[in-house]
């Protein structure tokens, strides 16, 4: 699994 | 789309509450000063990525609508906030929490620790109100309604976060981790709501 590269949930 | 529109109605309920009744009787003011405080340090990355137009607008609603509230609460209608009753020690909770997110985040920069930060108390941030709900005894059948729908958001996301793992190989453990802690504080809640709000009793506890 990746890490999220940026947060794209609220 | 269901927990954010989950998130949505719980503030909207909140503050029409709030509004129609000219009263925050039973709101805990220290939850919604986090809340704000939560919003308020993970959606600094407004100002450094864009992901939607729909992210945007419900990222500036969240931070609107809790700095609204929390004005509500400790400003228009201070009168009637219920502060005797609001005696959770909030920082207990901030303190620790900072600490956790310096230590615990996946990344050591300050946006990324401030998004871990608002992660890890967003997870807690309802305690000073489910505190105070247990040493009144009672809660009102609309709070009860804006407890449900806030808790729920974060258990919709947990299918959210499921769907994500198998088809998209995404994965966010400090997310999963604070979502699934938050989702469970809400556990004796939720019980309480079914087995008494829903046949249309108001939630009180034994003294």
């Amino acid at each position: 699994a990746k890490a999220a590269q940026f947060h794209d949930e609220l | 789309l269901c927990g954010d529109m989950s998130h949505l109605l719980a503030i909207i309920i909140l503050l029409m509450k709030i509004w129609k009744t000219r009263s925050c009787a039973g709101i805990s003011g220290k939850s919604q000063a986090l809340f704000a405080l939560v919003f308020t340090t993970r959606y600094l990355d407004l100002f450094t990525s864009f992901i939607s137009l729909y992210n945007t607008i419900m990222k500036v609603f969240f931070i609107v609508s809790s700095y609204f509230t929390v004005f509500l609460i400790y400003f228009k209608f201070k009168a009637t906030y219920d502060s005797n009753h609001d005696t959770f020690r909030a920082e207990f909770l901030v303190v620790p929490v900072g600490g956790l997110s310096i230590l615990v985040n996946s990344e050591f920069t300050p946006l990324e620790i401030l998004w871990t930060f608002s992660i890890y108390l967003e997870s807690v941030a309802i305690l000073p109100q489910l505190f105070m709900v247990s040493k009144t005894g009672e809660a009102e059948s609309i709070t009860s309604h804006y407890l449900f729908a806030l808790g729920s958001y974060r258990a919709l996301y947990i299918f959210n976060w499921i769907y994500r793992y198998y088809f998209e190989g995404f994965f966010d453990l400090i997310a999963v981790v604070s979502g699934c802690v938050q989702t469970i504080l809400y556990c004796d809640f939720f019980y309480l709501y079914i087995t008494k709000v829903l046949r249309g009793k108001k939630i009180t506890l034994p003294a």
